[in-house]
C-alpha cells in the first residue's frame, strides 16, 4: 500500500 | 512602487493560467530582482515556485519589497481582457490596496486599464534545499503532457524510472498496465524534440498523475520541460522561460508503508 507524502515533510518553513 | 511592463501579455497570461487550478490565493513578492511566487496546493502535496526576473520586463522598477496578495481566479478574469499580443503593465504603490493592470494594443491605439483588489495573505514560505538530483530528464513538454494524459486512463499513479537505458513511465490499474519508455534522443535539426537524460544513479519514484497532469497546463510556456528526481525527495518539474525566469512545480512522492 502506498501513501501520498506531504511536501511539508521535505521542505521546512524558512 | 512597482512598475513592470511586458512586451506581450502572453507570458503572464499563460503563467497564471498554468497555476490557477493548483493554488488559489497567493502573494506575488516583488523586489528589485523581479516578481516571485511560492504557494502550496490545499492538500500540501505540491508546491509552485515561479520567478519572473526583472530582465523579463522592460522597464522594471521596484524600489522596495512589495507583496501583492492576489486571488488567482479574480486575476484570471482580468487577464482574460488582455490580448495575447497586448503589452501588459503591472503597477502598484508601496503599500497597495490594488494592482493596476494596463493592456495596450499599439496597432489599434486601444488602452484598457483595470484595478484588481488585493488581499492580505499570511502565507507560509518553505525553504527549498539545493539538491543534486540523481536524474535530470529534459524532454519535449508536449510529450510529457501526452504521457501523463495517456497513463491517467490506466491509473491514478505513475512510476518514473530513470536508468542508463532511458526513462520509463509506467502505470498499473484495474484494467491492466501500460508504460512509455523514452531513450536519449538529440536530433540536430529539431532541438525542441530533444530527450536528454543526465544520470548519476538510477532512481525510481511513484507520483500522483492528478498533479502531474495539472502541471502540464504550463506546457504553452516552454517547448521543453525538465524533470529532476532523487530517491525520497519531491520531484521537480521545471518549465524554463527566457532569461533565467522559470515556473517550477514540486511534487511529494508516494511512499510505501
Amino acid at each position: 500500500k502506498v501513501k501520498q507524502g506531504s511536501i511539508m515533510s521535505f521542505f521546512g518553513s524558512s | 512602487m512597482l512598475e513592470a511592463r511586458l512586451d506581450t501579455a502572453n507570458l503572464f497570461k499563460s503563467a497564471v493560467d498554468a497555476i490557477k487550478d493548483l493554488v488559489q490565493d497567493c502573494n506575488f513578492d516583488c523586489n528589485d530582482s523581479g516578481i516571485a511566487l511560492q504557494a502550496m496546493d490545499n492538500s500540501h502535496v505540491a508546491l509552485v515556485s515561479m520567478m519572473l526576473k526583472a530582465e523579463a520586463f522592460s522597464p522594471f522598477r521596484c524600489d522596495r519589497n512589495i507583496a501583492l496578495g492576489v486571488n488567482l481566479t479574480s486575476l484570471t478574469k482580468v487577464l482574460r481582457a488582455a490580448g495575447r499580443d497586448d503589452t501588459l503593465t503591472l503597477k502598484a504603490e508601496d503599500a497597495p490596496d490594488v494592482l493596476n493592470l494596463v493592456f495596450e494594443a499599439t496597432a489599434q491605439d486601444r488602452i484598457s486599464e483595470y484595478d484588481l483588489k488585493l488581499m492580505d495573505i499570511d502565507q507560509e514560505h518553505l525553504g527549498i534545499p539545493d539538491t543534486e538530483y540523481a536524474a535530470t530528464i529534459s524532454m519535449p513538454s508536449a510529450e510529457f503532457k501526452r504521457i501523463t494524459t495517456d497513463l491517467m486512463a490506466m491509473s491514478e499513479s505513475v512510476t518514473i524510472e530513470a536508468t542508463k537505458d532511458g526513462v520509463k513511465f509506467s502505470s498499473t490499474g484495474d484494467i491492466g498496465n501500460g508504460s512509455i519508455t523514452l531513450r536519449q534522443h538529440t536530433p540536430v535539426d529539431k532541438p525542441n524534440e530533444t530527450v536528454e537524460i543526465e544520470l548519476s544513479e538510477p532512481v525510481a519514484l511513484t507520483f500522483s498523475l492528478k498533479y502531474l497532469t495539472n502541471f502540464c497546463k504550463a506546457q504553452p510556456l516552454s517547448n521543453q520541460v525538465k524533470l529532476c528526481l532523487s530517491a525520497e525527495v519531491p520531484l521537480m518539474v521545471e518549465y524554463g522561460l527566457e532569461g533565467g525566469s522559470y515556473l517550477r512545480f514540486y511534487l511529494a512522492p508516494k511512499i510505501g508503508d
